[in-house]
């Protein structure tokens, strides 16, 4: 773009990247001290014999704990604060479990398929007493996928800003504000795939990503609603209160 | 603004 200078956009991904490390949750290095601890089976067969509503209640405070790191992400982002609090509500209710999925793919194994979960590396085995495996292996299939781009850091950052202030979300009332933020990211996300000379269709395997995590999380709904149909006062009275504001 | 609440104080809070 005319408008925006090299300079810019090197400035541009300094901030995203130092926001995205600031609100990781877990840096590269500590998981990676922690990666030969798996569950033992009598482990795996504790979380497997957990009831059903049991699992959900711990998954949904895990994701509740990275959400909280999300929303600090999203605060770090230059202009994101300048939006509206509707658009900012809105971005944050349809974008942070697309980022944590994103970000899902720093804390996964891939030689052994399993995710850091609860304390150590878990398979997809150990979340079956949800009762949604189907959902559990694609998360676990779009987490390989993720891993096999390879990306650094500053690219997940910018990846992870670009998932974030998608503009094409339902009930936005300043889309323009959030289209610019957008292409904004969108300019700093390809400048950075230049500057690591990064394969040319990498751009577009990462759009290709945006709709297996709509996809992801639509899915998730879904089975929340079911489990919601089936214990309604689970829901209601043991899940953290802003695992429901997102997704109830 | 009710119906998220904390979604809005998470926000309102000071980056650390």
């Amino acid at each position: 773009s005319p408008t925006v200078s090299m300079a810019e956009l090197d400035h541009q991904v300094q901030l995203i990247s130092k926001s995205h490390l600031e609100t990781c949750q877990y840096l590269r290095e500590e998981l990676q001290q922690m990666s030969w601890q798996n569950f033992l089976q009598d482990e795996v067969e504790s979380y497997q014999s957990k009831p059903r509503e049991v699992m959900w209640q711990l998954c949904a405070v895990k994701i509740t704990e990275a959400i909280q790191y999300v929303v600090e992400f999203a605060k770090r982002i230059d202009g994101f604060m300048d939006l509206c609090q509707n658009d900012q509500i809105v971005l944050l209710k349809a974008g942070s479990l697309e980022v944590i999925f994103v970000r899902m793919c720093r804390m996964f194994d891939s030689q052994n398929n399993t995710v850091f979960f609860d304390g150590k590396f878990a398979g997809p085995d150990v979340f079956r007493a949800l009762g949604c495996d189907d959902l559990i292996s694609s998360v676990f299939d779009f987490a390989k996928s993720m891993c096999s781009l390879h990306l650094s850091e500053d690219e997940l950052a910018l990846f992870s800003a670009f998932v974030l202030l998608s503009a094409d979300r339902s009930w936005l009332q300043e889309k323009l504000q959030v289209e610019k933020l957008q292409q904004k990211t969108q300019l700093a996300l390809q400048h950075v795939l230049q500057k690591n000379q990064r394969e040319d269709g990498l751009l577009h395997k990462l759009r290709c990503k945006v709709s297996a995590l709509r996809s992801l999380c639509s899915r998730h709904t879904e089975k929340l609603s079911a489990f919601r149909a089936v214990y309604p006062d689970i829901v209601g009275t043991h899940f953290p209160p802003l695992y429901k504001e997102l997704f109830g | 603004k009710e119906k998220h609440k904390i979604l809005h104080q998470l926000l309102q809070n000071s980056t650390s």
